[in-house]
C-alpha cells in the first residue's frame, strides 16, 4: 500500500491518529504495536521521517503526522 | 504538556521540511 510494508503502515496509520501536539512517543508505539519490536518500530520510523510522511516534534522520540493540522 | 514558542517553531519547521521531502520523493516516484 502506497509503497510501504504493513509494518511500516501499521505505524503510520498510528501516528495519524494522534491529536496531540507533541505528537506520539516511540515509547507508546512500543506499547502499542504488539506485534513489533523496538527495532522494528525505530526502523519504520526512520523509514517514515526519510519520506516526509512524519517528522520529530519536541525531541527525536515523538513523531506527528504530515498528514495531521 | 504545554508547549513553549520554541518548540511549537521548531516543530512546524520540521513539519515544513517533511512536507518538502515528502513532496520530492512524490516527484521521483512519477
Amino acid at each position: 500500500m502506497n509503497g510501504l510494508t504493513s509494518q511500516q503502515s501499521q505505524v503510520l496509520n498510528l501516528i495519524r491518529n494522534c491529536q496531540e501536539q507533541e505528537g506520539m512517543s516511540i515509547d507508546f508505539m512500543r506499547r502499542t504495536v504488539k506485534n513489533m519490536n523496538i527495532v522494528a518500530i525505530k526502523q519504520a520510523v526512520e523509514f517514515l521521517s526519510n519520506e516526509g510522511h512524519i517528522y520529530s516534534t519536541v525531541d527525536e522520540d515523538h513523531y506527528r503526522s504530515t498528514d495531521a493540522e | 504538556p504545554i508547549l513553549t514558542e520554541e518548540q511549537k517553531r521548531k516543530i512546524e519547521e520540521n513539519r515544513q521540511m517533511a512536507l518538502a521531502r515528502r513532496a520530492e520523493r512524490q516527484q521521483q516516484q512519477q
